[in-house]
């Protein structure tokens, strides 16, 4: 899962 | 980036423009939710705080926003500038319905436990509905102008290709995300009868028109 941070879709 | 997210963003860059000219244009909100505009600039508020936290990309920060500018333009032009043209009586939905499941879904099910994950969940779990008060809206008056439904179809394509998108993704970077995924799918199956209508109706050249 990934955190907040690598959240690269907007 | 792969061109299922780019054409997902532009497409729905392109309904957000779409409705705020349409607006802007006719000095009127006839026939558009109010209250679906405000659950957006929520989804975007909750979604985007992370502008304040980390940097990705140029392209990202822009289109945020940009996103985020748009949507409180959108609310401020329905429920001030030409709040008279605002039809209250059809914008009925009780979107209390929406928002406190929604946030207990969010603090209930997600990837981890911190307040800005919490609100990104939120604000997924949130997308997923926030068109309904818009649908419910259309399917009160019977009708929709067509300026409505092509800002309509450009928001119900955005999330089908970013379904696309997580599948191109998940074969490419096993990448995947079960909960933008599964909200995703809420999300466009709720356009399907709106889809079907756009495509035998408004695409042939008739008004979209509900059998009241």
């Amino acid at each position: 899962m990934l955190s907040v941070a690598y959240k690269d879709e907007l | 980036m792969n061109v299922f997210r780019l054409t997902g963003d532009l497409s729905h860059l392109a309904a957000i423009i779409i409705l705020l000219l349409k607006i802007w244009k006719s000095r009127s909100c006839a026939g558009i939710s109010g209250k679906s505009q405000i659950l957006f600039a929520i989804v975007f508020t909750t979604r985007y705080l992370d502008l304040l936290t980390s940097f990705i990309s140029i392209y990202n920060t822009s289109m945020k926003v940009i996103y985020i500018g748009c949507a409180y333009a959108t609310v401020y032009l329905i429920y001030m500038k030409f709040r008279a043209t605002y039809d209250g009586n059809h914008d009925s939905f009780r979107v209390e319905f929406l928002v406190v499941p929604v946030g207990g879904l969010a603090v209930l099910v997600n990837h981890d436990f911190s307040f800005l994950e919490i609100l990104w969940t939120f604000s997924i779990y949130l997308e997923s509905v926030a068109i309904l008060p818009q649908l419910f809206m259309i399917s009160k008056t019977g009708e929709a102008e067509t300026i409505t439904t092509h800002y309509l179809f450009c928001l119900g394509l955005y999330r089908a290709l970013y379904l696309l998108n997580w599948i191109w993704r998940f074969y490419f970077e096993s990448f995947f995300d079960m909960i933008a995924i599964v909200a995703g799918v809420v999300q466009t199956v709720l356009y399907c009868d709106f889809f079907y209508l756009y495509i035998t109706k408004v695409l042939k050249g008739k008004k979209l028109s509900l059998p009241a």
